[in-house]
């Protein structure tokens, strides 16, 4: 009996039923914790609205959200050509006043972690949401500056006219400037975004009053072999 | 690969699921529901070692040595994971960042004795 009760590979006497599940669950937080990199669980002191997020995943993920909102996981791997280390981040915009008379406003993401290790970006874009125009003519200017805060620089990185009769989503391409960021000791990450109409600011704090037209930014990130070659050596 | 059973014996995998709304981390683990922490058990007695498969470890290669010559030692075959699968998370990281990230060998997906 005393056989049939013990663990059949190393012959340790059973756990109790319930002690089992409980070993084997802490067991799976460690795991997970350790693969993720993280110490311990994240606090989740601000939920971000789910409008937010579900807009965000809707994005990245197309046809993957399922209508009860959850996400379909299977096969959807970030582009294996990326090598194992690389994984995609989405920040959102934590939006400051809107400076110059409300017609510009003022962006900052925190990639605190992203910085802490030397990442190489593939590729970022910022996603902003634009109104839609009033229709006295068709296409909107939209201005993209990179704010230096230290020197208080403003940078025109990108000027395109937008199809804004209808509101919708643009994607702006950040990803050099991303990783000059990344590579320099900043804090944040600050763009200004100006796109007007008659004086009507059509990316501004008005024109995403809904938590599902938050502003944010996408970045597909991979360590840099550099920094694994040091954890070899290391080993 | 056997799937063990209430009385697993023989070398197998057991299946094992955690939900994260069970262990409250629903909160910041957006994506999926759930870990199947797998994980193999059960003996693998000599006439089994080897199958399914050889666990491709410096383990198997010295026992397969010794077995080819006939010297029986005292050495065992292990029953370990020989088949693995990522697992493609969503979630927050402490500064509410959302991380979509793939964790290479998270699942076991077939065992086998060395």
């Amino acid at each position: 009996d005393a056989a049939s009760t013990a663990c059949p590979t190393c012959g340790r006497p059973a756990m109790e039923k319930g002690e089992e599940e409980r070993y084997l669950i802490e067991i799976a937080k460690q795991q997970i914790l350790s693969k993720l990199h993280l110490r311990e669980r994240p606090n989740i002191t601000q939920p971000l609205p789910r409008a937010a997020l579900m807009t965000a995943l809707r994005k990245l993920h197309a046809g993957r959200v399922r209508q009860d909102g959850t996400l379909d996981m299977e096969n959807n791997f970030i582009n294996p050509q990326a090598g194992n280390q690389a994984y995609e981040i989405v920040s959102f915009a934590t939006v400051e006043d809107d400076v110059s008379a409300g017609i510009s406003t003022h962006l900052s993401f925190q990639f605190l972690q992203e910085k802490s290790r030397s990442v190489q970006v593939l590729q970022s874009s910022l996603w902003m949401y634009v109104q839609p125009a009033n229709g006295s003519h068709p296409g909107v200017t939209a201005e993209i500056y990179l704010l230096e805060k230290d020197s208080g620089n403003r940078t025109l990185l990108i000027q395109r006219t937008l199809e804004a009769t209808r509101g919708g989503w643009h994607t702006f391409p950040v990803t050099t400037s991303l990783q000059h960021f990344l590579d320099k000791d900043q804090t944040s990450f600050g763009l200004e975004v100006h796109c007007e109409e008659d004086g009507r600011n059509l990316c501004g704090h008005g024109a995403f009053s809904h938590s599902s037209q938050q502003p944010f930014l996408v970045a597909q990130v991979r360590q840099r072999d550099d920094d694994s070659e040091h954890i070899l050596s290391k080993r | 690969s056997l799937r063990c059973g209430e009385d697993a014996s023989v070398c197998c995998k057991k299946d094992f699921y955690v939900k994260f709304r069970d262990i409250h981390w629903q909160d910041w683990i957006i994506a999926p529901e759930g870990y199947h922490m797998n994980y193999c058990m059960g003996q693998c007695p000599q006439h089994l070692s080897g199958s399914p498969g050889i666990a491709s470890s410096f383990h198997a290669t010295v026992f397969s040595q010794l077995k080819a010559n006939g010297i029986h030692s005292a050495v065992s075959s292990c029953c370990v994971p020989i088949q693995r699968r990522p697992l493609s998370m969503v979630y927050f990281n402490s500064q509410h960042i959302i991380v979509k990230m793939d964790v290479p060998d998270m699942i076991v997906e077939s065992c086998g004795c060395t």
